[in-house]
């Protein structure tokens, strides 16, 4: 199973967009995905139709009081299978704190189900808090999505000290695979000049750094109104639009990470 | 002094772009205006142009050790002066945590200037920690920037909770002035409906609720892509693209602002 945390600390530049519809853009692509929200917002798990009432059990329950995993699974599509986030998250942080080991109880929760999907993806809050954390420890490989606006360089180099921590400290095997651009607006000298600067950025990685090898995706995701309105529908793109340009370039984000293949 | 927090806990919807460019347009139409910068990110004093060194002196100083808001003062141009933030803020909210009086330590040095100004506009982090609520207990309105896409309403309900408390324990004159829509994509579906969602939110208000009155105002944010672009600058829209619909758009939110006045 490859494992995907897709992380930004900073807001609104598309992370659950990505998640959610590359989740389901793999699973058309024939991928058996698990796709975990662990977001507060529970932006993902809205995206996706899969909200919890108060008597469900969400990730909150896995982190917190050692409910299995499987136990709060929503299966939304085929081969698409969502770990629901629940507002209760929010004190999850604090209550983790004082815990023995809290920075590792996500992916020991996660390992049972390595052999049940071949893709787990990990939709992540605007923070690099301790949900986070649990996220990065888990997982293998991270991916960024970036939108190409001033200043988007500035957060990367920050995000990328906090992998580089975890990669030290708690995951030997983390590395980044890439840096997807996001909300991009074709055509505009801005976009290129932010995606000529994280190209370079990323080829200057020294050989030890996590993000040595990582790329920019050919791909980009255009700026597409139905990307923004599905997920009032409770919707992936492929189910509310799958003609738009959302959907094109999450299918042909989905082929490229699939064919960049798990680590070497 | 009219002092104004612009406030959205959901990261990336406008704060910084228009807490810069709306200031900048209430400096051209002739009133003095501070700029306070409490983001530890400091964009706003990127912005703006107005970066310290580690020997300047920033909001950080003012709040932790008690220097004058005067002596970090930027004058960024004509009647538009700017107290910058530093990356040091980000340990501001711990180390306030353990003062007396903490949430009003930034009213308290904001109060010397009011004769000096006409308006005060205060540029917020995406969250509502210490720094926001200090922010909130020292002005007197709220405006809130809100991206009219799915979930807008309800971080916009999360947000009037919080203001609702600090109007009932530390700020009796705390209001909302009104919520103004920014990276407004003209001619969507969406656009309209988020907007047509806010309106009727807050015509519902009860008489006692701080956003009685409120308004979503009739001026919108246009996405313009020069307003994306200025900021590599340093330089408000009226000095990078004086004619672009981002000037446009700033220059008429000023002028709706100042018309409807302050408190009844
Ligand atoms: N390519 C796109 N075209 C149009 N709208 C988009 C696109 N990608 C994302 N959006 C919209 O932009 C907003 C922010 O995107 P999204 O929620 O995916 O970002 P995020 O990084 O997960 O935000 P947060 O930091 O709050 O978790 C959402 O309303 C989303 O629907
Ligand atoms: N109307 C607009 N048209 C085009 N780009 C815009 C517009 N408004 C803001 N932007 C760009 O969108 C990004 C987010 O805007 P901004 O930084 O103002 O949001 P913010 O709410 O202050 O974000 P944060 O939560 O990180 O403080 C920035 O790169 C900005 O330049
Ligand atoms: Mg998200
Ligand atoms: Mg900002």
């Amino acid at each position: 199973m490859r494992s995907i945390a897709v992380i930004n600390q900073k807001g609104g530049v598309g992370k659950t967009t990505t998640a959610v519809n590359l989740s389901a853009a793999l699973a058309r692509n024939g991928r058996r995905v698990l796709l975990v929200d662990l977001d507060p917002q529970a932006h993902a798990t809205m995206h996706t139709g899969a909200e919890v009432g108060s008597d469900d059990l969400s990730i909150y329950d896995v982190l917190i009081r050692g409910a299995a995993l499987g136990d709060t699974a929503r299966t939304v599509g085929d081969r698409l299978v969502v770990i629901p986030a629940h507002i209760d998250l929010v004190g999850a942080e604090i209550e983790l704190a004082g815990r023995g080991q809290r920075e590792t109880v996500f992916g020991r929760a996660l390992r049972p189900y390595h052999d049940g999907f071949d893709f787990c993806l990990v939709d992540c809050a605007p923070s690099l808090g301790l949900l986070t954390i649990n996220a990065l420890a888990a997982v293998e490989e991270v991916l960024i999505p970036l939108q190409p606006h001033f200043l988007a360089l500035q957060g990367l180099s920050r995000l990328l000290e906090t992998v580089t921590l975890v990669r030290e400290r708690l995951n030997p095997a983390l590395r980044v695979v890439g840096v997807v651009l996001c909300l991009y607006e074709a055509g505009t000298r801005l976009a290129q000049e932010v995606r000529d600067d994280v190209v370079r950025f990323l080829a200057a990685a020294e050989p030890h750094a996590p993000w040595f090898g990582a790329c920019v995706f050919e791909t980009v995701i255009r700026r597409n109104i139905k990307l923004a309105e599905c997920p009032s529908f409770g919707r992936t793109i492929f189910d509310y639009s799958p003609n738009s340009h959302g959907a094109a370039d999450y299918l042909a984000l989905a082929r490229e990470l699939a064919a960049r293949g798990a680590a070497p």
